[in-house]
């Protein structure tokens, strides 16, 4: 496998950028987030503020967990609940000039994660699929 | 990078197994598959009939889509509809002794890969983290 593809690399090299990104603010109620993600079909998106700084990652699955209750599913919270009382706030971060294999170390165990710069704006995010796109291509030759 | 780690293996070496992997029946109503998707955090998992075979697969997304109606949310759907009736039949899917490139180009677009064996019984799961792993430990050398 020739190393160079990965090793002399910066993440921005390998950025989805924020206007590809699907996202929601953090004072959107439930509701809407889990129509942003229904319909995008990501399982995981963004969570920023309106100045775009980032704060939190928030799923399907948390969204879920935020509303089943003991005896039935709770919808009504989905109207009331913010998505800043259920989003995950601490998520590992990048920047776009951190080397590749800060990033490739993160993506073991998460998805993706999120760009931004040194001022805590949000530039895109770092998928485990532009990785595998590469290492697939290596493994071929 | 060094190719032996990934050049000369065959899936199974990579394999989850399908005792530790979440699954549903082809019957179950969607409101367990959706207790079951939300208590495991897991986005999407395999499902299978009573003899274990394998057909196809079930995510949280798929089921918020079923049930978003044009008004509201049909939350009454999740106790009529089946997994069967919601779930993607169309999948790739690998067998033990197959080459790990062709599950590392499989794993480009997908998260994981469902494994079985000639009589279409499933064996476990070929996911991202197993490649990724093992990746990140050859960048770091
Ligand atoms: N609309 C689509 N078109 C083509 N392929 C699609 C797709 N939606 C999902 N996939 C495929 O499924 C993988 C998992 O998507 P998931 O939504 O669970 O997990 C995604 C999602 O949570 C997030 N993500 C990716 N692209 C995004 C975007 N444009 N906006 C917001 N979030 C995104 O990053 C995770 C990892 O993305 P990654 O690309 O590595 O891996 C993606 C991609 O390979
Ligand atoms: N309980 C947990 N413990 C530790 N890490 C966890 C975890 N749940 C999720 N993760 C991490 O998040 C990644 C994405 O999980 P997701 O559920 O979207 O997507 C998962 C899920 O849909 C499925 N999957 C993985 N393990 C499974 C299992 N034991 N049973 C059923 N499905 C599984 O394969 C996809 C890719 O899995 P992968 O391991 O590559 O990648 C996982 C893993 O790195």
């Amino acid at each position: 496998l020739d190393s160079k593809e990965f090793l002399d690399k910066t993440i921005a090299q390998f950025l989805i950028p924020s206007d590809k990104v699907a996202h929601v603010q953090v004072g959107n109620h439930l509701d809407h987030a889990l129509l942003v993600l229904t319909k995008t079909g990501y399982s995981a998106i963004p969570v920023l503020d309106t100045s775009y700084k980032l704060h939190g990652l928030i799923s399907i699955t948390m969204i879920m967990d935020a509303i089943l209750g003991l005896e039935r599913i709770e919808f009504e919270r989905l109207e009331t609940m913010k998505v800043e009382e259920v989003m995950n706030k601490d998520i590992p971060r990048l920047l776009l000039d951190d080397h590749v294999m800060k990033g490739i170390e993160l993506i073991v165990n998460h998805p993706f994660v999120c760009v931004e710069n040194e001022n805590g704006y949000f530039e895109g995010i770092f998928t485990r699929r532009e990785i595998l796109k590469r290492l697939n291509k290596q493994v071929r030759r």
